[in-house]
């Protein structure tokens, strides 16, 4: 950093100035007393002159901050010792970045106030990843974690200077635990997930900020946490440190479910997109989100005419842009001139004819390896477009989604032709991303309800109704949560004797198979 | 049939690994969410006294923050001035709410010791915490069990109520 | 199978599992009572 001849020197001993300063008694309320004399000694020692000196001075502090913890954690016997002897310098460490930013720039001045605060925000993720590079396994996320956590309190006080910056201040940490995102500090793991679970940054995002603006940052954040999940959890036995995370994310997600069903709702998709297939019961967590003012009827009550209840019909909000991820821009067009004119023929037979190659060419073949075999993201988003096309144009009609309204229209002629042509991995993909808009009462809900029994009813082949049927068993079989959509869909599956349920072989391929259906057929009949 | 793991018999092949090391498949099969440690039943928002990802219990009343006006922080002044925690001065009372308000934490133990060496015992069907009613001989005794009349600490209506109780020794938590 | 940087990611995380964050790390100091989880009897209230 060639920090100019001296300055370390003389940061170090501001630093330890302040320390001292801060944990006087008569520092005053909040350290004003304490820190009105510390600002004049730092303009004495020129440390505030220029931006660059600015920059140099915190990076300096982190450092030795970081390091002071580094040599409590070798050197103390106990936690609490450890804790006691690093907070000491972190926590007036952070006091004093905190009123720096309050009282940088002139009162009602907000913009110096958050350049402030992202540079500080920069420095100590720079400096933390810089450490996780050098100390790899000897890595300790402790000083980080403090420091990132006490500043977000600080900044989150109930003060009238700080309510006019609040949101900027909620950016500037979103944006830098995005920063410091599993997948770029695993070793930062723990802490990040126990920073963006805090109650009080739960708290501010999602429920005081106003118009749900802090709803999209908070989805990012969990979309980075299940990207980073996804490759662990697509092993069938979750190592220690894995299942750790994985239950810790189980826990966080509970709680959203309890207290945020519509940021669950709304972010469904998204989140859906990057939780590998094997996950059935943490997606069935958030599929089961459902609005709280809304009063699902019992899912095994006799002859429920989920056509008549009043919300089947209203569309349910999905925030994520999935029809921007049908790319690329020529698979769009021909899609949409298709589902408008039914043609060209060629269309579907060259999703007929070459699936798996030609397929790939319109990208859903991402790479051999297996079970990456397909471009997941656009075959979810493929599905959902069509479908939501569909439901327009039956709307539009004046009519609503059922097995007679669905059938012999170009949006099923997309999904027949991926039934069939698709080999079981893309069938099974596919099947799944239809059964993941099985949810509350919803015109998607209702709409791929409709689509996943049509798929069954005039199946050619006796593989697509078995996996049809393995997809949604193998939700049900899995604990609690099951979504509303899910249960309906399989209790008309087997109810309703068009679908001649009962007679496939792969109904009795085996007792235990036999024994899942006979107590999930008594449980609804 | 499918014959691979995207039919039937793939799942069946889950199902009967799952019999033998659930572990195996515990993201398939899941596990019991509501032994997590989370009050799903709460009318209240869970958020507010979330533990943490990490914890099994929520926070304690007395771990969350509330901002109050500065004058009321007083510890920063009298934090030194106060006698160490040292549980066998403090009355029975206090100990009860210690119990009762820090759960899952080393004081619900700390509190629950210092009552047993007080001749309280914990019944652990129950759930209460009993004790001779002094000057009050037992009806019964023999060496695994008694009948008399007892105190019971009522932590709904935070008294003591005394009750004529059979009282099975192995029933009573040992020393914590 | 996981690929070289998932595996570098997993070996951080593993090292990082060793030493878990402390509830208190995400609380302001307190002197009294600081919370310290313990897994008390499940015949213990709960809540």
């Amino acid at each position: 950093y060639d920090d100019p001849h001296g300055l370390p020197e003389k940061t170090e001993y501001l630093l330890q100035e302040w320390v001292a300063m801060y944990h006087l008694p008569n520092a005053g309320r909040d350290s004003s007393k304490a820190f009105g004399h510390f600002v004049t000694q730092m303009s004495l020692h020129g440390v505030l002159k220029t931006d660059d000196l600015i920059t140099r001075f915190f990076r300096l502090c982190t450092q030795f901050c970081v390091d002071i913890s580094y040599r409590a954690l070798a050197s103390e016997p106990t936690a609490d010792l450890i804790r006691s002897k690093a907070f000491h310098t972190l926590d007036a460490y952070v006091r004093l970045i905190a009123l720096l930013i309050k009282h940088s720039g002139d009162a009602n001045n907000g913009v110096t106030k958050v350049n402030l605060l992202n540079k500080v925000l920069g420095i100590v993720a720079g400096v933390l990843l810089q450490d996780q590079e050098v100390r790899g396994a000897e890595f300790q996320q402790l000083a980080y974690h403090r420091i990132l956590i006490m500043l977000f309190l600080e900044l989150n006080a109930p003060e009238q200077v700080l309510d006019s910056i609040n949101f900027q201040v909620l950016t500037a940490f979103c944006h830098t635990l995005h920063i410091l995102r599993p997948a770029k500090a695993p070793g930062f793991a723990y802490a990040w997930l126990e920073i963006v679970s805090h109650r009080v940054f739960i708290g501010r995002l999602l429920s005081i900020t106003p118009q749900q603006k802090g709803w999209g940052m908070y989805a990012q954040l969990l979309i980075d946490l299940f990207k980073f999940l996804a490759p662990f959890l697509r092993n069938a036995e979750l190592s220690k440190p894995v299942s750790m995370l994985y239950k810790g994310t189980l826990r966080v997600l509970l709680v959203l479910l309890h207290d945020f069903p519509e940021f669950l709702c709304d972010y469904h998709y998204g989140f859906c997109d990057v939780i590998p297939p094997n996950c059935i019961q943490m997606r069935n967590l958030i599929l089961s989100a459902f609005p709280r003012n809304m009063r699902l009827p019992d899912p095994f009550t006799p002859n429920l005419k989920v056509d008549m209840l009043p919300e089947i019909s209203h569309a349910p909000r999905v925030l994520t842009h999935f029809a921007a991820m049908i790319q690329p821009p020529t698979l769009k067009k021909d899609l949409d001139s298709y589902l408008k004119t039914r043609g060209p023929v060629t269309f579907l037979s060259e999703l007929r004819s070459v699936v798996q190659v030609h397929v790939s060419s319109m990208n859903l073949h991402v790479s051999p390896e297996p079970g990456m075999h397909y471009n997941l993201p656009l075959l979810n988003a493929l599905v959902l477009y069509v479908g939501t096309q569909a439901i327009q144009s039956i709307q539009t009609k004046g009519l609503s989604p059922s097995m007679a309204t669905i059938g012999h229209s170009s949006y099923m002629d997309i999904f027949q032709s991926l039934a069939v042509n698709l080999d079981t991995e893309g069938r099974y993909l596919f099947i799944n991303a239809i059964a993941n808009q099985l949810r509350y009462p919803n015109s998607h809900t209702h709409y791929f309800s409709c689509v996943l029994l049509c798929l069954f009813a005039e199946a050619n082949s006796e593989a697509i109704q078995e996996q049809i049927t393995r997809v949604l068993l193998e939700r049900l079989i899995v604990n609690r949560p099951h979504p509303w959509g899910l249960l309906i869909t399989f209790i008309e599956l087997i109810k309703n004797p068009v679908f001649k349920f009962w007679n496939h072989e792969f109904v009795h391929c085996a007792p235990e198979i036999e024994k899942l259906f006979e107590s999930v057929a008594r449980s609804c009949m | 049939m499918v014959a691979d793991q995207f039919g039937m018999a793939g799942l069946l092949t889950f199902i009967r690994v799952a019999e033998s090391d659930s572990n195996l498949v515990s993201l398939a099969l899941g596990s019991d969410l509501t032994t997590l440690g989370l009050n799903l039943n709460s009318p209240e928002p869970l958020y507010n006294n979330f533990g943490g990802p990490w914890a099994e219990n929520p926070c304690r009343p007395q771990d969350i923050d509330f901002h109050v006006p500065p004058e009321y922080l007083t510890n920063a002044v009298i934090r030194d001035k106060l006698a160490p925690v040292k549980l066998n001065r403090y009355q029975e009372d206090l100990l009860f709410y210690l119990f009762y308000t820090n759960v899952g934490d080393t004081m619900q133990l700390a509190a629950s010791l210092e009552l047993y060496n007080r001749d309280w015992r914990y019944h652990k069907e129950e759930r209460l915490w009993i004790t001779r009613v002094p000057g009050m001989p037992l009806m019964e005794k023999t060496g695994t069990y008694e009948r008399g009349t007892y105190y019971c600490f009522d932590p709904n209506n935070w008294r003591k109520v005394a009750k004529e109780m059979f009282v099975e020794y192995e029933r009573l938590e040992d020393r914590p | 199978a996981l690929s070289k940087e998932q595996q570098i990611q997993h070996q951080s995380l593993e090292a990082a599992f060793y030493h878990m964050p402390h509830p208190s790390d995400s609380e302001r100091l307190r002197h009294y009572l600081p919370r310290s989880p313990y897994m008390t009897p499940p015949y213990y209230p709960q809540s």
